[in-house]
This record gives C-alpha cells, structure tokens and sequence, in this order.
C-alpha cells in the first residue's frame, strides 16, 4: 500500500497478518507465509519461513507470544522478520546462515489469547478453549507439552494461569506445532520468546539436573547476553529454567530439547521491572534491536556447529 | 472490557523460609484471585504479584504483619492500560 509500518507500536492480530503479507510481497524470494493449523475459536496460525532453496533444509524455529499478554514478545518478532528480510544480501553472516538454513517464525504462537488481551482482558495469559466441568477457560500452553507433563510447577487447577490442560498438546495451538516440527524432522534450534525479568533460559524446566549440553548451551547462552548487554547495557541471567527462574513442568524447550533438538532457549525480554507486561511502546525498538544481536548469535553458532 | 481500576503491582523481596512460605500459601489461595508475575519459589527471587483493588489491603496489611518488605512497582493499573490505549490509538492514526 505504500504506508510504512510503525514497528514501535503494538498492534491488533489483523493488522499484523496484514503486515505479514506485505513483508511476503516484499521478499517474494526469501519469505513464504504457511498456514500451521487453527486455533481453538478458528482463527489461521501463520509461520513466516524465510528460505532460499533446498529441500529440507536444516532449520530454526522461534516463536514469539505463547502468552499472550507478554505483548512486547509479538511486537520483537516482527522486528526481527523485518530485520532478518531487510538484511539478506548485505549482512554477509546472515546470508550465509540463510543461504544454508531456513528459519521459520511464529509471531502470534496464541492467537486468540492476544486477540482477547486487545478485546476483553489485556492481563490474559492462556489459551481461550473451553475446560469441561469449570467456569474457566484456558490452558497455559507452555505448561502444556509432553515434557514432564502434569508435573511440580504446572496447575492442575483450571483456574489457574498455569493450569496444564487435560493432556499433553491438548491444546490445538501446541499440537500445530509439535506437527510442524515433527513432520519437518530436521529443526536444530527452538527458541521460544516470552517476556518479563530478562533472563536467557535453556532446558530443563520440569527438572532441575544439568542436562547433558549444559555447558555447551550455558556458553553459547553467556555469549549471546554479552552482546545484547553491549547494546544499552540491559542486564539479562543466564541459566536452565528450573535454576534461574522456577521448576515448571510442561514447557515446550523442554519437549523441543529431549526429542533431540540440541539448541532450545527461552527468552524472558525486558520489562524494566516497572510495566511488566505494559512495557511502553518506545521501548519496543531497543528491546527488538538488543535481543537480535544474542538471537544472532545463537543463530551463527547453531549455523556453525551442525550436528 | 475487563478494568484493571485501583490494581497494584507489588515487588517482594522475600527475606526467609516462612515469608517464602506465607506467599506460596497465598498464591493457592482463589479467593484474592491474585496474579502471580514472578512467583514465589526462593528467597533469592523477588515476587511480583498483581493485586486486584479489593485484595490490595488485605494483602499488603497480610504482608507487614509478618514483616515481609515490598515495594509497589505499578501503582494504579489501569492508569498504565489507558496510557497505552491511548498510545494504540495515536500511533493507528499516525499510520494511516
């Protein structure tokens, strides 16, 4: 259309579907928009895959916005698409990745629960599915994959923000997922993106023993802060879940990581420790800008060290 | 539309065992219907609760009786929420 799309604002799901066609018809070459599946009141779940060839590719998947209320994640990641389409063919390090890689991006992971955050309840964390026998509705999908399901540090209440659901990827958004990735068999990162308290996480949640790449992992994690700290100076933690935030049972690096996807993080973004989820929307850009350059980095050395 | 009127974010930086205890018998408790930012699991960790206007002085009168310390980080919610309609608003305005 002509109209420049402000990236330091929020906005509502449509318009952000809408973005993503454009950013398609702007890189028909690089970026395909691929329907995953339906959420739980129907609305379309789309991923962007940015490609250059081949077939099968190794991959990397992040998403952005399983909860839905951590709104400054959705608005991160199209910064990031924008910012991964605008500079293939200039950033040498990035058209290698993607010239051997392709990178799939889910910018809206719950659909309905940001739809609801901008129609009825800014503070929803949940999906919106229905829970027999209960007044209330949702599922937390992060506490929802077979992955020490059921599990310390997940709800079995159904009123409860973590409530984990009646069985594992009993959600339909998590299932769309978990079919994408295991149909495609050949992802070798996985990183999720949450919002509040700045932390850069690797698996386990539902346990709280080194897995076996912790060193590796917490090196790579370590690395990837130092340059996102050298951007504004933001200070993040590194560590497994269950040691730097809490035990919690459920979650999907956790499910990405023991079915052999070496690579799975978690970003918890910035917050300020002021707004927690009503992080001001000038701070959407620096917030985008810093976490690119550990995404970056994670993203090289995932490029680097095949396996 | 849900309103967010008079609710507070509280930060508290839990200081022993028992405090650690006191607010993880709150957070099983539905009758506050408090929301947990950061929950409670160590004392290492500040919690931040999202207090519901209705709960705001039981809570916090629960919380010096037992001498937990905690700041008030978001004063009044909907304040927050309207300035960032407002902001939505202006910049779907700017766009068009």
């Amino acid at each position: 259309s002509g109209r420049s799309f402000n990236f330091g604002a929020y906005h509502p799901l449509e318009t952000i579907y809408s973005w993503m066609d454009t950013l398609v018809a702007q890189h028909p070459k690089l970026v395909t928009k691929q329907e995953i599946g339906r959420s739980y009141e129907n609305r379309p779940m789309y991923v962007l895959k940015f490609s250059t060839g081949g077939n099968n590719r190794p991959a990397i998947w992040m998403d952005t916005g399983i909860h839905s209320r951590e709104w400054v994640s959705q608005a991160t990641g199209l910064w990031w698409a924008n910012k991964m389409a605008a500079d293939y063919g200039t950033d040498a390090s990035l058209t290698s990745l993607l010239d051997t890689m392709d990178v799939y991006m889910l910018l809206l992971a719950n659909p309905d629960g940001y739809a609801y955050t901008h129609s009825n309840d800014r503070m929803w964390r949940k999906t919106r599915s229905r829970n027999s026998g209960s007044v209330c509705r949702g599922v937390d999908p992060n506490r929802n994959w077979d992955a020490g399901f059921g599990g310390p540090g997940a709800s079995r209440n159904p009123c409860s923000d973590s409530f984990h659901g009646p069985s594992a990827h009993s959600e339909i958004e998590v299932k769309n997922v978990v079919d994408l990735i295991q149909s495609h068999g050949n992802f070798k990162s996985f990183i999720a993106v949450h919002a509040y308290s700045q932390l850069l996480m690797y698996p386990h949640g539902y346990s709280c023993n080194d897995v076996l790449h912790q060193p590796e992992l917490d090196s790579v994690g370590r690395a990837a802060v130092e340059k996102l700290t050298s951007l504004y100076g933001t200070r993040y933690k590194v560590g497994s879940i269950c040691n730097i935030i809490y035990q919690a049972s459920g979650g999907s690096i956790d499910w990405t990581y023991d079915i052999g996807i070496k690579y799975s993080f978690a970003f918890e973004l910035r917050d300020t420790g002021r707004y927690g989820f009503i992080l001001p929307a000038n701070q959407i850009i620096p917030t985008a800008s810093e976490t690119w350059l550990a995404l970056k980095h994670i993203m090289e050395h995932v490029r680097d060290h095949p396996y | 539309e849900r309103l967010f009127n008079g609710d507070q974010v509280i930060r508290v930086n839990v200081q022993s065992e028992e405090q650690l205890q006191l607010l993880q018998a709150l957070e099983t408790q539905q009758e506050w219907e408090l929301d947990f930012w950061l929950r409670p699991v160590s004392t290492d960790l500040p919690v931040d609760i999202r207090l519901p206007r209705s709960a705001v002085s039981s809570v916090t009168e629960l919380l010096a009786a037992h001498g937990v310390p905690f700041s008030v980080i978001v004063d009044d919610l909907q304040e927050l929420l309207d300035q960032e309609k407002a902001e939505m608003l202006k910049n779907q305005m700017k766009e068009r």
